[in-house]
């Protein structure tokens, strides 16, 4: 598409569409796209340069490293069906590789067969569990588990919770109730890791804007990144939130994580 | 949305007799932005701009009407003809003799959780006996959603004993006929539309089977990208409609505009909570609305 000539309209408009199609979002393209013009670029290779170093500084993203001597915890939200439950067993086995140990909970107490669905992530990698049974109150699992972790002694603690869709007041209140709980034991590193997937549009911002607000999100996974999607509603997040990306998810098994790298990630855009 | 820029675009043209090209001119980039912000695919935008922009300006504008108002009629009633005049129902044979089903889509998008809020919804309106496949061989504990889903719903599951998902389609599908079912619904695993060996996995269970209704179940959240994959999953099986899931998030839900757009196939149902009765029948001027904003 893009060959060593000289930047016209039409390129202009061409960029543009190759931001636009990643779901980077109206308004991000349109000021980058704004900014090229003015910079009087006059091929297509700086041109291409110019935005992966704009997209660059735009991009937020972090290590998640556990801190040691203290229980760590990873709080695990997102809406429904974007992968919270398989990035768990990712997340465990990635620590657990590292020569941490890693309790999970089962917070998901109301779709069906989701804690069956998290015991056999814990069944895989033998470790240990806490659950209840369906319809139990979620925040006393958060409960039990938080208290399970500090006497076990682990170094990390994943706690899996329902999808819930940020605009439902009554999930989202729920939600602050366990990550309140929490709060109150102390004595712990809490990070909130928000999943979202990489097919989402733009509702991912407002995803990452409504779970900030409610209960902080410290941390952000983006999975299904082998679906192909360009995954651009990372701008848009990192600009407006300043929220670090940690993670990408790229597959259904248990090795399908990876740090999140900013670069690779900025590549696969113009790709 | 796109109902305020049409607006704000208009603000200065009050008194104008037609629409012409000037006066529309902002309009349309505030409308394209609109479009872009609810997800649309910008092909679809693209396409739409151009049709709505002739047809606005060959149009006579109605006494009644001003320009403003004229004109957000003509992007409505553009999205509402795309998304289809009226909700097109399900491929039902008569009782007695055995409708297939078949669900495919990405994982995650709401499958499982539509197949049991389906069995329930033709149990209960058409008072047929439904009976429900776990052919996810694959994710774990899928076996035992689709079983506690069947119960939610009142339906029976048929869970096979190998893991082959190709050998279940097939023997639920000797099940249904034997126990005399009415309807048989196909759950498949989640499967992305660039995983060959997956397509032809949801692929030979349709050739096998013959399904009456072969139904994309796709995320309304999905971005610009859901054209390519319904288009792959509709190359790959020639899906018979879509469901569009989690409707009752707040997005706007522009992926089910691209998605009628580009592969013109019904979208039979929309999904709008995660509860067994969380199921509707599709009407357009809702999508539209939403699109709007
Ligand atoms: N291709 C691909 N599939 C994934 C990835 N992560 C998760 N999945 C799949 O997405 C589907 C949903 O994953 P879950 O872990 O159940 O998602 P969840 O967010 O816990 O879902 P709910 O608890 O129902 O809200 C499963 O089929 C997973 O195998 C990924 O990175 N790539
Ligand atoms: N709010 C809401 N949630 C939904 C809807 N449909 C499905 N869900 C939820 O979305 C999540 C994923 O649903 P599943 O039925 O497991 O999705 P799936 O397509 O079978 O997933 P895989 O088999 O892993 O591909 C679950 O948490 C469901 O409860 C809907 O219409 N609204
Ligand atoms: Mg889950
Ligand atoms: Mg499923």
């Amino acid at each position: 598409l893009f060959t060593g000539k000289s930047l016209d309209d039409n390129d202009l408009l061409k960029l543009e569409e190759v931001l636009l199609s990643s779901d980077i979002g109206p308004q991000i393209s349109s000021t980058l796209i704004t900014k090229l013009r003015l910079k009087g670029l006059n091929t297509i290779e700086n041109a291409i340069e110019f935005l992966k170093k704009e997209l660059h500084d735009i991009i937020c993203d972090k290590e998640y490293i556990l801190k040691d001597g203290v229980l760590n915890i990873v709080l695990v939200l997102g809406v429904n069906g974007v992968g919270k439950t398989t990035s768990i067993g990712k997340l465990a086995n990635f620590h657990l590789k590292k020569g941490k140990t890693v309790l999970l909970a089962a917070a998901d107490t109301f779709r069906a067969a989701a804690t069956e669905q998290l015991t056999r992530w814990a069944k895989v990698m033998d470790i240990p569990i806490v659950k209840q049974g369906e319809g139990a109150d979620p925040a006393s699992i958060v409960y039990d588990a938080v208290d399970s972790a500090k006497s076990k002694g682990v170094d990390l603690l994943i706690i899996d919770t329902a999808g819930r869709l940020q605009n439902k007041k009554h999930l989202m209140d729920e939600l602050k109730k366990m990550y309140k709980i929490i709060e109150t034991k102390g004595g712990c590193d809490t990070h909130n890791l928000l999943v979202i997937d990489a097919t989402t549009g733009q509702n991912a911002f407002h995803q990452a804007h409504v779970f900030n607000e409610v209960v902080g999100v410290n941390m952000i996974m983006m999975t299904k990144y082998d679906a192909l999607s360009k995954g651009g509603i990372v701008f848009n997040i990192s600009k407006k939130l300043n929220i670090p990306f940690t993670f990408i998810g790229k597959g259904e098994k248990i090795e399908d994580i990876e740090v999140f790298n900013r670069e690779k990630f900025i590549e696969r855009i113009f790709n | 949305g796109i109902t305020k820029a049409i607006s704000d675009s208009f603000k200065v043209l009050t008194g104008n007799a037609r629409i012409t090209e000037t006066n529309i001119g902002n309009a349309i980039n505030d409308i394209r932005t609109a479009l872009i912000e609810a997800d649309v695919n910008m092909v679809v935008v693209k396409d739409f701009i151009n049709e709505i922009t002739a047809k606005a300006i060959g149009e006579q504008v109605v006494r009644a009407v001003n320009p403003k108002d004229q004109f957000i009629k003509i992007v409505n009633d553009g999205i509402v003809d795309i998304l289809g005049s009226k909700s097109e129902a399900l491929k039902l044979k008569p009782k007695g003799t055995l409708t297939v089903i078949l669900l495919a889509g990405l994982q995650g998008a709401g499958k499982t959780t539509t197949a049991g809020k389906l069995a329930r919804y033709i149990k209960n309106s058409d008072n047929r006996k439904v009976l429900l496949s776990a052919c996810d061989v694959y994710r774990p504990a899928a076996i035992e959603q689709l079983q506690r889903v069947g119960e939610l719903a009142g339906v029976d599951v048929f869970v096979g004993d190998k893991k082959d998902a190709i050998k279940i389609s097939k023997e639920s599908y000797k099940h249904a006929k034997s126990g005399n079912y009415d309807v048989l619904i196909i759950d498949t695993a989640g499967r992305l539309h660039v995983d060959k060996d997956m397509m032809m996995e949801v692929k030979k269970i349709s050739k096998d089977l013959r399904p009456d209704d072969i139904l994309f179940v796709c995320d309304s959240m999905m971005g610009q990208h859901a054209v390519e994959i319904a288009k792959e999953f509709n190359d790959t099986l020639e899906v018979t409609g879509v469901i569009l899931t989690k409707f009752d998030s707040d997005t706007r839900g522009g992926a089910a505009f691209s998605i009628k757009k580009v592969i013109n196939k019904p979208i039979k149902f929309i999904g709008v909570s995660e509860k067994i009765d969380g199921l509707e029948v599709f009407y357009p001027e809702r999508i539209a609305s939403r699109i709007l904003g």
